[in-house]
């Protein structure tokens, strides 16, 4: 569950840099 | 290109560091190299004199990374005149430290029976990378955003014709790891860590864009004066 949690907060990382 | 073996880390040809005329007969040229997690000065000593070289000695001035010879230098025979012998002197990361400009600069003093005689070369800072250089991503995620943005810096790296795989496998064999890799608007996006011999840790950000040959490398470092250096270090591995 955690391993699941840090892949949506690097997918939310990764939106954020590409869209600021 | 260098001598770098496909799955190893990056070896620069060897240079001239300190040539006969300045060093009555004696030519050094070398580079640096890291295998197996151990760092070495690889040289090239060459007898231009008339006369025998022997009793051999090398010693470092202190420098940004406490860069030190872990063992004399190994000259077992004597060198005669148009010889070239090639030694590799094995280093550690424990002798004394003083912040050097450029960061990577050493200053060597290198002694035979004729004389002593002083250079300088700089180092890749990519020998510096560590194999446990792979931080976690729970924590890199903390790191990134604890790290201020003024301490971001952005650089481009041109005309780069990799994908977002060969990428990451030829960083990784200098010791630069991949945590995480997004595909934003089919942009690929890879976190980065690597982590230097004096525990510096730099986190990165690399852009890969479909049809566009630039990329774009985003660092965080607590000690920014290390990004230029990191860049240089991401430029040598991939275009090589």
């Amino acid at each position: 569950e955690m391993d699941d949690d840090l892949d949506e907060a690097f997918s939310r990382l990764a939106q954020a840099r590409t869209n600021p | 290109g260098g001598v770098g073996m496909p799955t190893g880390s990056y070896v620069a040809p060897k240079s001239v560091w300190l040539p006969a005329a300045k060093a009555k007969g004696l030519e050094i040229s070398g580079t640096f190299s890291r295998r197996m997690g151990h760092i070495y000065m690889e040289l090239s000593l060459m007898n231009k004199a008339m006369q025998v070289m022997t009793d051999f000695a090398i010693q470092f001035n202190r420098n940004s990374f406490g860069l030190a010879p872990a063992a004399p230098l190994q000259v077992n025979a004597p060198l005669t005149p148009n010889q070239t012998i090639e030694v590799s002197l094995p280093l550690n990361t424990v002798g004394p430290v003083m912040k050097m400009d450029p960061l990577s600069n050493l200053q060597v003093a290198i002694k035979n029976n004729i004389d002593v005689f002083y250079f300088s070369c700089l180092y890749p800072i990519n020998m510096l990378f560590v194999e446990d250089g792979k931080m976690d991503r729970q924590i890199f995620l903390a790191t990134w955003k604890d790290i201020p943005n003024e301490n971001e810096v952005q650089f481009q790296i041109k005309e780069c014709h990799l994908n977002a795989d060969a990428v990451t496998n030829k960083l990784q064999s200098n010791n630069i790891y991949t945590v995480a890799k997004r595909n934003v608007e089919g942009q690929d996006m890879l976190y980065q860590s690597l982590k230097l011999t004096n525990g510096i840790w730099v986190l990165a950000e690399l852009r890969i864009q479909p049809g566009n040959i630039n990329y774009t490398l985003s660092l965080k470092c607590r000690a920014p004066e290390v990004a230029q250096h990191v860049f240089g270090a991401y430029e040598t591995i991939l275009k090589n």
